[in-house]
């Protein structure tokens, strides 16, 4: 673990006044080997080692306390303080149902969160869902979201003419017909790069305007996190992140780069295939996985 | 970074990035850099991106591509091959394009539809299955994944068909009962049929980072992968973690998906590959 590491390179601080020239470095070095082994971009890296580093510098050597312990706790409280410090609630409508839309690259989860946040919504916080099915392409994409609604009592608006923006559009005039408060909207998985589809999402944005747009991503992608994370941010503001399948052993450090990258929240992670697999995002937690 | 530079630190460091980027990861990474740098000592004429791809390369040396020497081994009794994986990395539609290029070339294709726990997964292979044109084996929501596999492996035997491709379920390598699962799946395919499953596939997403070494480890130890395919390297993702399993574990990849339609599987190609790193 990453204290370790730091009670070895930092073992000679011991006494000193200050942490301070090559001690740090090494010790830098060290933080940043082990974000990249944990998925971090190379650029958020850098840039949270430079702080780090300059956070570090100034310190007085904790009396009593190890140098690496002193050093793993800068590390740890930037890390928390960058996650977003506390958890980031869901935004709700005042009037008219609240929309929420689920975006993301292909395979992140979006189907099975939609449904799981459903759920969520249904029992633990008494609201009356209402589920949009506005994958058009994948083969099974609606049965899949109709046999989950299915089980959780909650109705799914299937597919019209083919089209998603007409499907979602239509979607959310029978929830409001049928006084449901919160409509999710499931699209398509879809690469950022891939110009059609991702005008597809911003034409649904621009006439639904949802409350939340919530940005799926796969808790074990690694430097694509950017990549994907800054263009779908870029085009469609997304409110809050859902980071899944952290029931898995990756360390997860995407949710770092999306962070540092966007600037949107993480609002839930998903640690399961079932339905109540759907957690409030605890920014602690993951700092503790991330630097391993 | 251009054939008229010389190598010097700055241009070794931003190679790093680009090969870091590319999620090849920390050590891999570092094992190029350090090979380029020796040969750069050593040898003053080739051009700079032929030097990088060599020392790329080294690292998938020996390696395969998809088309596995076939009708010899097999005789009158279906080839049968096995795919596996973590959830949503694309392992229903890399079997459903691999039913359809076996199709083409040919042959007569089973599909087993061993994912009996998501929702509407046999659905989705049902719909695959028709698109492409090639018979399928499925039971009841909740059946038992090993019993379908038996149950399609029979169906294929006692109907000569020659190629036998089994869908499972996602499954994270943390999960020792999922696992167990799937090492009762591979002994009961090689109960049926000794051999079988003749191939077995791990589905990486290519945009997947470190974990994918992980999951090389502990699937190879449940069910003895045999190759990789790496999917969705039509996006911006470059799976350079592959790198790294092969040097670890030997294990070559076989098919690369780029894209979400029947056609969009193609072979392995290293020089392609190593090129398309710098991209
Ligand atoms: N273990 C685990 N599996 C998950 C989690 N979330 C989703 N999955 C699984 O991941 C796979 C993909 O989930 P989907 O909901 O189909 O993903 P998607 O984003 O809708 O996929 P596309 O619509 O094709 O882009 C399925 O096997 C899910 O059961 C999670 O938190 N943990
Ligand atoms: N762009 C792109 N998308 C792909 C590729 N391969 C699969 N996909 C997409 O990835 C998503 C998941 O594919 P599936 O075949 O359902 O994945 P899976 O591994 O069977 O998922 P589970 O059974 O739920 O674990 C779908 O939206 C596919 O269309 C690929 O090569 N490129
Ligand atoms: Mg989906
Ligand atoms: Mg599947």
């Amino acid at each position: 673990a990453l204290q370790e590491r730091f009670d070895g390179i930092l073992r000679s601080l011991k006494g000193q006044a200050k942490i301070s020239g090559s001690n740090i470095e090494d010790a830098t070095r060290e933080i940043r080997r082990a974000l990249l082994e944990a998925d971090v971009s190379v650029q958020v890296a850098r840039d949270f080692v430079a702080r780090v580093a300059e956070e570090a510098r100034g310190a007085e050597v904790l009396k009593g306390v190890l140098p690496g312990q002193q050093f793993v706790k800068i590390v740890h409280d930037q890390l928390v303080e960058l996650l977003g410090g506390q958890n980031a609630p869901l935004v709700l409508a005042t009037g008219g149902p609240t929309v929420i839309m689920m975006v993301g690259l292909q395979g992140s989860g979006k189907t099975t969160s939609a449904a799981k946040l459903a759920k969520l919504l249904k029992g633990k916080m008494g609201r009356r869902p209402f589920l949009v099915a506005a994958d058009i392409y994948r083969p099974a994409a609606v049965e899949q979201l109709a046999v989950l609604g299915r089980d959780l009592g909650v109705p799914v608006f299937r597919p019209v003419d083919n089209d998603a923006l007409k499907t979602a559009r239509l979607g959310l005039a029978e929830a409001q017909s049928g006084h449901f408060d919160t409509v999710i909207l499931d699209t398509a998985g879809r690469l950022h790069i891939d110009e059609g589809m991702m005008q597809e999402l911003e034409r649904i944005r621009a006439e639904l305007n949802p409350h939340e747009i919530l940005f799926v991503a796969d808790s074990m992608i690694g430097q694509d996190a950017v990549r994907a994370a800054r263009d779908f941010h870029q085009r469609l503001a997304f409110t809050g992140v859902v980071l899944t399948k952290l029931d898995g052993d990756t360390r997860g450090g995407a949710a770092m780069s999306i962070r540092a990258v966007t600037g949107a929240p993480v609002k839930f992670t998903g640690t399961g295939e079932k339905l109540d697999a759907l957690e409030p995002f605890h920014p602690e937690r993951l700092a503790q996985r991330i630097l391993g | 970074l251009g054939t008229g530079r010389r190598v010097d630190e700055a241009m070794l460091d931003e190679l790093e990035e680009i090969l870091l980027s590319a999620d090849l990861g920390v050590d891999t990474a570092e094992r190029v850099v350090s090979g380029l740098r020796e040969r750069v000592k050593h040898d003053a004429d080739t051009p700079l991106d032929r030097l990088i791809e060599e020392e790329v390369l080294a690292l998938l040396k020996p390696t395969s591509s998809g088309l596995v020497p076939q009708a010899e081994n097999f005789g009158d009794q279906p080839r049968v091959v096995l795919v596996v994986g973590v959830n949503g990395t694309g392992k229903t539609t890399t079997v459903a394009k691999l039913a359809a290029r076996e199709k083409r070339e040919g042959r007569r294709v089973m599909l087993v539809a061993a994912d009996t726990f998501r929702a509407a997964a046999v659905e989705q292979l049902e719909i695959w299955a028709g698109r492409a044109g090639v018979d399928l084996v499925k039971a009841a929501h909740g059946a038992d994944p090993a019993a379908v596999a038996f149950d399609g492996l029979n169906a294929a035997m006692a109907r000569g068909h020659q190629v036998v491709l089994v869908d499972t379920a996602g499954r994270l390598h943390n999960k020792k009962n999922l696992m167990s699962e799937l090492d009762k799946i591979t002994r009961v395919l090689s109960r049926r049929l000794p051999g079988a499953p003749h191939e077995v596939l791990l589905v990486l997403d290519g945009t997947t980072g470190q974990n994918a070494l992980s999951q090389a480890r502990i699937f190879t130890e449940a069910t003895g992968v045999t190759g990789l395919v790496l999917t969705k390297l039509d996006g911006t993702a470059r799976g350079g973690i592959a790198l790294a399993i092969h040097q670890e574990l030997g294990l070559p990849v076989r098919w690369i998906g780029v894209g979400e339609g029947l056609e969009d599987l193609e072979p392995f190609d290293p020089s392609l590959y190593a090129r398309a790193l710098f991209e």
